[in-house]
């Protein structure tokens, strides 16, 4: 018999608390849910059972489907593109504080030198204490330099002189480092408005704590509607995260996640695996 | 934030006309929402709930009361018996050197946050010392030295050290000399799965033998909260609950879910950058609010 609306809202209910369990945040899992009623509805299924395992099969899809980019970010074709153009690829990072946004730059500046770019570091977080000394050692370690300024200076001066310190010396690539804020502060975002305008990204990169829970949504979504971003970054997935802030983040933003943090060492850093995540959300 | 949303649903229930089962499945289905996007742990939320509704439509309404001033006051019992009814203090014995040890996960708010709650101990007229035991994080001695002469406190610590169970005895020590009141030691970043910092967390504890253990708690934690609070807990009993980032729009609910899993009481909370964003925690003001 047909599948109504009733026997899927039943049947909905303990996939949508699986999803919730794995931190979906609520809003996403409901969207979620309601594409995969759509997807369901009128089609011929036969016993209560198989009923239950076609909701199943339809959310993997939905849950894959929304973790795949329409539009991927392939960051080594970027970077052949600026460097045949001879133009360093400029990459700013932001995001709420704690998430791992300077130690993200640092695995990054690592996997590029690996892959033989040259790196320049641009330290726009002249707010937070130990901000300079942090993104300093890293630069040390990584035997690249970090263009910085005293505390208080504005931030988005230290991005443009990282940009023409590139430009002068033929760097590849630009990471800019901001101070984490929420998103929720209008000044703060002003602020991070301003240092985009002048740097003027080719990427803006989100990076996001795993562990968050439906903050990841109002989170990435802001962030998107303020600034706008291109890719995220997933950090401390190594944290037993369940993975559902990933579902979260590509439903507020439809942009790609594109690496994930798994550690603190320079290496701790993959690319964002669809299926992997869909294997730990998917109920 | 979560305060709204069930303050919306309970005001809901009150407007009813009647206080049937209906409208009482309703304020609970409305509460399951509230709790749910608060990031309140799923099982916890489950459990709270079906208790609310089963003493809101079984137990006898005492005299003088109507039902629904009754399901109002259900809520109200069934979420301060998780967060408590009074402001607890930090545990503190005058006349010796009290010993803090500040541990959480990575990022949560460690070090910036006991440079307010230094702060905010010294303005009640206690002296104070925090240590660097971070041995790991870069700059991590430069972060907190910066914070602590801002809010002029001694800050010890060497940021060429690489033993950090060495640094905290020696931070000890240091203040335990000077007969400092209230000694803060500032730990690394730490989740339950690094099971080698996690037994470092464990043999911190064991040199300096704090008198409380204090677990900072980012606000935006999720589901993941009650587990690695308990994790916490079973390494290194945890005395009391710092949620921090409650100034952005996180609601705090996986701080709820880490008190019901260690019986942890919130003591205090962030809710900013600054040195003076830290307030003590008020579980029934905040319950309070939470029900208008
Ligand atoms: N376990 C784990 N820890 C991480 C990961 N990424 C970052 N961290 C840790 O998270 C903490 C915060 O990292 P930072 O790079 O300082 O974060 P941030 O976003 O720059 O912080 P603010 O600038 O203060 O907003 C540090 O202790 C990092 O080592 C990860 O993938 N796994
Ligand atoms: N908005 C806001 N930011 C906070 C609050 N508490 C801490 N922060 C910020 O959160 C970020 C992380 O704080 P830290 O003190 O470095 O966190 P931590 O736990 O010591 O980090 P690790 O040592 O790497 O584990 C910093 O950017 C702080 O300024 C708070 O209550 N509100
Ligand atoms: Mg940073
Ligand atoms: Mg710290």
């Amino acid at each position: 018999k047909e599948i109504s609306e009733k026997n899927l809202d039943e049947a909905f209910s303990d996939l949508q608390m699986a999803l919730l369990a794995n931190d979906v945040a609520y809003e996403a899992a409901e969207r979620i849910n309601h594409r995969v009623k759509e997807t369901l509805e009128g089609v011929q299924i036969g016993r209560l059972q198989s009923k239950k395992d076609a909701i199943r099969e339809a959310l993997y899809d939905a849950i894959l489907d929304a973790l795949t980019p329409d539009s991927p970010v392939n960051l080594f074709e970027l970077l052949e593109q600026r460097k045949k153009a001879n133009e360093p690829l400029i990459i700013m990072f932001l995001g709420v504080n704690g998430t791992g946004k300077t130690t993200t730059i640092a695995k990054i500046t690592h996997m590029l030198q690996k892959r033989g770019y040259t790196v320049v570091l641009a330290c726009a977080d002249t707010f937070r204490a130990g901000s300079a000394e942090q993104i300093q050692i890293h630069a040390d370690r990584l035997k690249v330099r970090v263009l910085s300024r005293p505390y208080g200076s504005d931030p988005a001066s230290v991005a443009f002189d990282a940009i023409n310190h590139a430009r002068a010396r033929g760097v590849n690539v630009v990471l800019i480092d901001t101070a984490g804020r929420m998103q929720t502060d209008k000044n703060l975002m002003a602020e991070l408005q301003k240092i985009h305008r002048v740097a003027e990204p080719d990427l803006v990169v989100f990076v996001g704590d795993a562990l968050a829970g439906n903050d990841a949504i109002e989170q990435a979504k802001t962030f998107n509607e303020k600034i706008g971003i291109d890719a995220a970054v997933l950090t401390k997935v190594d944290a037993d995260a369940k993975g559902g802030a990933a579902l979260s983040i590509a439903i507020a933003t439809g942009k790609p996640i594109i690496f994930v943090g798994v550690g603190q060492k320079y290496s701790d850093i993959e690319s964002f695996n669809p299926e992997w995540f869909t294997e730990k959300i998917a109920p | 934030k979560l305060g709204s949303a069930l303050h919306q649903a309970v005001q809901k229930l009150l407007r009813s006309a009647v206080v049937d089962e209906k409208a009482v499945k309703e304020l609970v289905k409305d509460l399951q929402r509230a709790l749910l996007q608060a990031d309140v742990n799923v099982h916890l939320v489950m459990d709270l709930t079906k208790r609310i509704e089963e003493r809101s439509l079984k137990e006898a309404v005492a005299p003088g009361i109507s039902r629904r001033e009754y399901v109002v006051k259900v809520v109200y019992e069934e979420l301060t018996s998780i967060l408590g009814q009074k402001v607890v203090p930090l545990k503190f014995t005058p006349g010796k050197s009290n010993i803090y040890l500040v541990v959480g996960i990575q990022g949560s708010g460690k070090t910036t946050n006991i440079v307010k709650l230094g702060r905010l101990l010294k303005k009640e007229g206690h002296s104070i010392g925090v240590v660097a035991a971070d041995t790991f994080r870069p700059g991590a001695y430069d972060q907190l030295k910066q914070l602590a002469d801002r809010a002029e406190i001694p800050c010890f610590g060497d940021s060429k050290e690489k033993d950090s169970i060495k640094a905290a005895k020696k931070g000890v020590k240091h203040y335990q000399s000077q007969k400092t009141e209230v000694i803060l030691v500032d730990t690394a970043g730490r989740h339950k799965d690094e099971k080698g910092l996690i037994r470092e967390m464990q043999q911190i504890a064991k040199a300096i033998k704090p008198d409380e253990i204090i677990l900072v708690v980012d606000g935006t934690l999720g589901q993941q909260a009650s587990t690695q609070a308990e994790a916490f807990n079973a390494a290194t009993p945890i005395g009391s609950i710092i949620v921090t980032k409650l100034d952005g729009s996180a609601r705090g609910g996986g701080a709820l879910s880490a008190v019901a899993a260690t019986g942890a009481p919130i003591k205090y909370i962030g809710t900013g950058e600054k040195t003076k964003d830290l307030e003590k925690f008020q579980p029934t003001k905040f319950v309070g609010q939470l029900l208008g």
